[in-house]
C-alpha cells in the first residue's frame, strides 16, 4: 500500500 | 536522511542561492520566468502548511522556512524592485500558467491518498511543483542570450528532483518504504521535463560554448 508517514521530505 | 535526498535539498538551496546572486548581484531578472516564481510560491504555500501541524525536525523546519521566505522574495524582487522589475522579460513570458493551476486542482481533486483539505493541498502541492518549470523552459526557448547564471539555476533546479528519485529508490530498498505513487510519478514527469534542457546544458558543457536551446 501507499506509505502514508514519510512526509519527512521537502 | 541518506546521501541523495541531502544532496537534492542542498542543490535545490544551492539553485535559489545562484537565482538570488543574480537578482541581488547583477541586479537582474532577466530570462527568468516570473510565472514560474509565482507557481512556486503557491507550491510551497499549499505544501508545508503542516508547519503548524506536525514537527519533523530543526532540519526540516528550516527548510521549509528558507524556500517560503526565499521563494516570496524572488517574486517581491520581480515584480517591485524598482531596478530588477525593469529586467523582467515580460513579452517573452508568456506560458498560460493559470491552466496549470487549474489542471493541478483537477488532478489533485481526482486522484488523492485521503479526502481532506491538507491531504489534497499537499497533492495539489506535487502535481504543480511537477509542471511548474514549463513557463521558464519556454521562455529559455524564446531567449537569444542564456546567461550562465540562468543556465545553471535552471540545472541545478532539475538536478534536486532528479536526486529526489535516487532517494526514493534508496527508501524504498534499503529502509523497507512502501509505494509513494503520487510524489514518485509527479517526481518522475517533473524531472522528464527537464531531459531536453538537460542534454542542450551539458552539450554546451562539453564543448564550452554559451548555452542555446533550440527553438
Amino acid at each position: 500500500g501507499e506509505d502514508a508517514a514519510s512526509k519527512d521530505e521537502l | 536522511m541518506n546521501l541523495f535526498r541531502l544532496l537534492g535539498d542542498m542543490t535545490h538551496l544551492l539553485s535559489i542561492v545562484v537565482l538570488l546572486l543574480k537578482i541581488r548581484t547583477v541586479k537582474s531578472c532577466a530570462g527568468i520566468s516570473l510565472k514560474t516564481q509565482e507557481l512556486y510560491v503557491i507550491v510551497f504555500l499549499t505544501r508545508y502548511l503542516d508547519l503548524f501541524t506536525k514537527y519533523y525536525s530543526v532540519y526540516n523546519t528550516a527548510m521549509k522556512l528558507v524556500f517560503l521566505g526565499t521563494s516570496i522574495g524572488i517574486v517581491w524582487y520581480m515584480r517591485y524592485h524598482k531596478v530588477v522589475k525593469q529586467t523582467y522579460s515580460k513579452d517573452e513570458d508568456t506560458f498560460k500558467h493559470y491552466f496549470l493551476i487549474l489542471l493541478s486542482i483537477i488532478l489533485a481533486l481526482l486522484i488523492h491518498r485521503a479526502f481532506d483539505v491538507i491531504e489534497v493541498l499537499w497533492t495539489f502541492s506535487l502535481y504543480l511543483e511537477a509542471v511548474a518549470i514549463l513557463p521558464q523552459l519556454v521562455l529559455l526557448q524564446k531567449s537569444r542570450n542564456i546567461d550562465t547564471l540562468t543556465g545553471d539555476y535552471v540545472f541545478l533546479l532539475g538536478a534536486y528532483r532528479a536526486l529526489y528519485i535516487l532517494n526514493w529508490v534508496y527508501r524504498f530498498l534499503m529502509e523497507n518504504h512502501k509505494f509513494r505513487w503520487i510524489p514518485w510519478i509527479s517526481g518522475l514527469v517533473q524531472t522528464a521535463l527537464y531531459a531536453d534542457f538537460f542534454y542542450y546544458y551539458i552539450k554546451s558543457w562539453k564543448n564550452r560554448e554559451k548555452l542555446k536551446l533550440p527553438a
